[in-house]
């Protein structure tokens, strides 16, 4: 018996929202540590994984008998969610050798229960072993900036170069009809945390990155203050959004390199 | 020109 009951449907249902759109069809696998979920889009050019630890205080009830893997299409997992209030809490349930997930709703009040079933899927997916390394460069900032930065060089070409260096991180695009840059500085004073710009160097990176994949990133701004990019030369990106109270979601890019 | 890099030049299978 798979059972987990998360205080805030909210979470769960901006997480679908954000992967949706690049990732259709994913596996949530899941075990006594937790939630995971890991899947490449269809172009094998980007990668999320989702971490959401049983021990965390978002979930109110985890329980996890034995390992299990949950194939479903987020397309339809995200209009299930949409039947959810956002103060609703929410329990996902299924059995030990589940053909479906079973979705419970409980308003806040507690005078409305939902209950919705949606088939599960064989899903084919290979893992892959992502190494845990350090990487050359981390920038940390706010996520909207983060949003606004690639929302507003789409407008000008398809892919940006970012520039790690010790004064801080330039985002750069050139286009056929134009070309832009935006400069952000290192800014550790600010009052607010969430507000601050930080750049932990090791060595200066310069690597190019596909815009329509950032963009589609950036989807997931909403849950988080803050977003860190982790770049190593010639080395996917990884953009990690932390989860309060439940872990993070993290994509990985593979990097536009010179011929 | 840049070439876009593909997931799993870089991640190996497991």
């Amino acid at each position: 018996m798979f059972e987990a009951k998360m205080l805030q449907s909210s979470v769960l249902k901006k997480i679908i929202e954000s992967l949706k759109d690049l990732f259709s069809d994913a596996n949530f696998d899941c075990s006594s540590s937790g939630i995971t979920l890991q899947d490449m889009d269809s172009s094998h050019v980007a990668l999320c994984y989702l971490k959401l630890r049983s021990d965390e205080e978002g979930f109110e009830d985890y329980r996890c008998d034995r390992n299990i893997t949950l194939g479903v299409n987020l397309v339809l997992m995200s209009k299930i969610l949409k039947c959810a209030g956002n103060d609703d809490v929410i329990t996902l349930r299924a059995e030990d050798e589940p053909n479906i997930l079973t979705f419970i709703f409980d308003s806040k009040n507690g005078e409305r229960v939902s209950k919705y079933d949606i088939k599960l899927m064989e899903i084919d997916s290979e893992l892959l072993g992502i190494p845990d390394t350090e990487y050359s460069c981390v920038v940390k900032m706010p996520s909207h900036e983060f949003q606004r930065i690639c929302s507003n060089l789409s407008q000008l070409g398809d892919s940006v170069t970012v520039d790690c260096h010790k004064e801080g991180v330039d985002f750069k695009v050139a286009g056929e009809q134009g070309s832009g840059a935006i400069k952000l500085k290192q800014n550790t004073t600010v009052d607010k945390e969430e507000d601050q710009v930080s750049v932990e160097l090791n060595e200066a990176v310069t690597q190019s990155f596909a815009l329509k994949f950032l963009c589609a990133f950036t989807k997931a701004t909403s849950l988080s203050d803050t977003v860190s990019l982790s770049l190593t030369q010639d080395t996917p990106i990884v953009v990690e959004y932390p989860i309060a109270q439940h872990g993070y979601l993290r994509f990985y890019l593979a990097p536009k390199i010179e011929e | 020109t840049n070439k876009q890099g593909n997931i799993t030049e870089f991640f190996r299978k497991q």
